[in-house]
């Protein structure tokens, strides 16, 4: 059908050490269902923009990652979300930047790409194309998860006491 | 951060990426993945690009641009231009991470520089899989 779909959940795996089968599995599995979010509009005939759109709605749902949900917490223990998408066709492009309260941030990417003429936008303009467009917001208390808190904790202590590592898993959830 | 790179049956490429940023970070900082050229990118006549790392570095080597000029300006393939940036450029400045990308006939590389990364793809031939390290 000469389609390709590539995904990624980020750079800042758990060291080998640390990580257990359980956790493995889940991530597996997690992998798993965002390529048959990303596939099932590829093998409909659909456009890599909506496969891309809906593999990275998928990720940004699933806490274990990075993104969305899974969100990492800035030093003041806030959300702060980026997020862009491009087409090759004719390099037009959309990307948010210092938001929080849309569900996936790169649906907003894409509106901002599809309802401006503008490509980067940030904070409250950026989340007003959002309501524009009746993208679907969250709570702060959505965004929480408990091991992204202690990893901020764990972070700030680490700094306070001198020992901050260069561990990429802490620092990129 | 997570992304996704495609190429759909009629040839064009996509590319996104979305992020929480990094742990503790200043209220205000903005890494690569919202920055088209750095850590987003797509043109149908070489490739699309999505990157994890370092965003500070992959923001100083305009990461995604630098594979598209390889390929568009010298000829290169995409393994051979995103393999040199991921692994010589921005091994050089000491930053860390990675990226996956497509090119126009739909060839898949997910070259990183650290441990590992959460990745996956699938073709339309049937080939699937999912990997970390």
């Amino acid at each position: 059908s000469g389609y390709s779909l590539a995904i990624h959940g980020g750079a800042g795996v758990l060291p080998r050490e640390r990580m257990t089968a359980e956790r493995e599995a889940a991530t597996h599995a997690a992998l798993g269902r965002v390529l048959s979010a990303g596939e099932a509009v590829l093998s409909g005939g659909g456009s890599a923009l909506d496969a891309v759109t809906e593999a990275v709605a998928a990720l940004e749902d699933e806490p274990l990652f990075n993104a969305g949900r899974g969100a990492v917490f800035t030093r003041d223990g806030k959300h702060e979300m980026d997020a862009a998408v491009m087409v090759g066709r004719d390099r037009s492009a959309g990307a948010v930047a210092g938001i929080c309260g849309p569900r996936n941030p790169v649906r907003l990417a894409r509106a901002v790409m599809e309802r401006t003429s503008h490509v980067l936008m940030i904070g409250e303009g950026a989340l007003g194309i959002a309501r524009d467009a009746g993208l679907a917001f969250e709570d702060d208390a959505y965004f929480f998860t408990q091991e992204r808190w202690d990893s901020l904790q764990e972070t700030l202590r680490m700094e306070q006491s001198g020992e901050l590592d260069d561990d990429p898993a802490r620092r990129h959830g | 951060t997570v992304g996704a790179v495609a190429r759909d049956a009629e040839g064009r490429l996509a590319a996104a990426t979305s992020t929480g940023g990094m742990t503790a970070k200043r209220a205000g900082r903005v890494g690569d993945s919202p920055v088209i050229g750095a850590g987003t990118f797509a043109d149908d006549g070489t490739c699309a690009i999505s990157a994890t790392g370092d965003g500070e570095a992959f923001l100083r080597l305009s990461v995604a641009h630098e594979i598209d000029a390889r390929m568009r300006l010298r000829g290169e393939s995409l393994r051979s231009a995103a393999e040199a940036v991921i692994g010589s450029d921005l091994e050089a400045i000491g930053g860390s991470g990675g990226l996956i990308a497509i090119d126009r006939d739909g060839a898949i590389v997910t070259p990183y520089n650290c441990e590992g990364m959460y990745r996956g793809w699938v073709l339309g031939s049937g080939e699937r899989e999912t990997a970390i390290y």
